[in-house]
C-alpha cells in the first residue's frame, strides 16, 4: 500500500523465526 | 560487567543454518547415548535462544521435536540412514530440550532432556482405519509372542543362547489374529541347544546384541511363529557411563546401558 508521508509503513511481512520447518510430518 | 541492553540473548531463526547445526549435533548426541528404544530423527526446531558464555563461546538453548525411526538404539546403522516410522505404523514423537555449547566452531551438548510419546489412536485411524495400534508391552499376548519367538530363534540357533534385553514395540493385529513384536536380545555364555536353565546364563563381557521382529499368528490347530533376528557386531567392553552429575539425557526409554557400537561396524546378516 502507498504510505502517507511521515507515516511508518511496515517493511513487508515479518518472517516468523520459530517454530521452524517440519522435515517429516507433525503428530 | 556492563549491562547488556535487551534480553541478554540473541534470537535466531529456527531454520537458520547455525540453529540447524546445533539441533543436528543434539540429535546425534541422543542417538549415540540412547540405550533402549529406537533412534530418533530431527523433525522440527521449536525455539532457540543463543546466550553469550564467558569467557568464550555461546550456548544454544534449543527445543526440538523428533520422530522415532525404525532403527533400534544399538543398531550400528548411521541414524541418517534410518527411516522415520510412518504415521500408519503408529509414529512416536520426541520432545527435547538441549543446551548446546558452540565454541571454536564446534558444537557439544551440555544438557539434554527428552520425552517421547506415541501418536494418538485417532490420528493413526485417520490415515489408516485398519492399521494395528501400539499395544501395552505388559499385555499377556505380547509377553507370550516374545517368549515363543525367542524360543524359536534359540531352537534354530547353533551358537550362543540369546536372552531377552527389552521388548521395544508390540501391536495386536486384528486380522489375521496375530501379535507383532520387536525386541532386543543379547548373546550369553551358554550354548543355545544345551541350555537347561537360562537363569544360569550370563551376558558376554563383549556384548553382542541382536534385534528381532516376529509375528505370532493364531491358527485353528495352534499358532505359527515367524521370527527374524539381526545380530549386531560385538561391542567392546565400555567404560561405565558418566554418572558424576553430567547431564546425560533422560532416556526416551526406560533404562541405560552401553552406547551404540561404532557406525562403521559391519552388521552380521539377518538370522531367521
Amino acid at each position: 500500500g502507498v504510505g502517507q508521508p511521515g507515516v511508518a509503513v511496515p517493511a513487508g511481512p515479518v518472517v516468523r523465526p520459530c517454530p521452524g520447518r517440519i522435515r517429516h510430518f507433525k503428530i | 560487567a556492563p549491562h547488556i541492553p535487551g534480553p541478554g540473548y540473541r534470537e535466531l531463526n529456527c531454520d537458520d543454518p547455525e540453529t540447524e547445526q546445533a539441533a543436528l549435533a543434539a540429535v546425534d548426541y541422543i542417538n549415540s547415548n540412547l540405550l533402549r528404544g529406537y533412534k530418533h530423527a530431527l523433525n522440527q526446531i521449536d525455539k532457540v535462544k543463543v546466550w553469550p558464555r564467558r569467557p568464550t563461546g555461546e550456548v544454544f538453548e534449543i527445543e526440538i521435536d523428533t520422530l522415532e525411526t525404525t532403527c533400534y538404539a544399538l543398531d550400528p546403522t548411521p541414524a541418517a540412514n534410518c527411516s522415520v516410522r510412518k504415521l500408519e505404523q503408529h509414529a512416536v514423537e520426541g520432545d527435547c530440550d538441549f543446551h548446546v555449547l558452540k565454541q571454536d566452531g564446534q558444537f557439544s551438548v551440555l544438557f539434554a532432556k527428552c520425552d517421547s510419546s506415541p501418536d494418538s489412536a485417532e490420528d493413526v485411524r485417520k490415515v489408516c482405519p485398519d492399521c494395528p495400534l501400539l499395544a501395552p508391552l505388559n499385555d499377556s499376548r505380547v509377553a507370550h509372542a516374545v517368549e515363543a519367538a525367542l524360543a524359536a530363534f534359540n531352537a534354530r540357533n547353533n551358537g550362543s543362547y540369546y536372552q531377552l534385553v527389552e521388548v521395544a514395540r508390540a501391536q495386536i493385529v486384528p486380522l489375521p489374529v496375530s501379535t507383532y513384536v520387536e525386541f532386543a536380545v543379547a548373546a550369553t555364555d551358554c550354548v543355545a541347544n544345551e541350555v537347561t536353565d537360562p537363569a544360569n546364563c550370563n551376558l558376554l563381557a563383549e556384548k553382542q546384541y541382536g534385534f528381532c521382529k516376529s509375528t505370532l499368528t493364531q491358527k485353528v490347530a495352534g499358532e505359527d511363529v515367524a521370527v527374524t533376528c539381526t545380530v549386531f557386531p560385538t561391542q567392546p567392553v565400555l567404560p561405565q557411563l558418566l554418572t558424576d552429575g553430567t547431564n546425560v539425557p533422560t532416556p526416551m526409554v526406560a533404562s541405560a546401558g552401553p552406547a551404540s557400537p561404532p557406525a562403521a561396524a559391519v552388521m552380521v546378516g539377518p538370522m531367521v
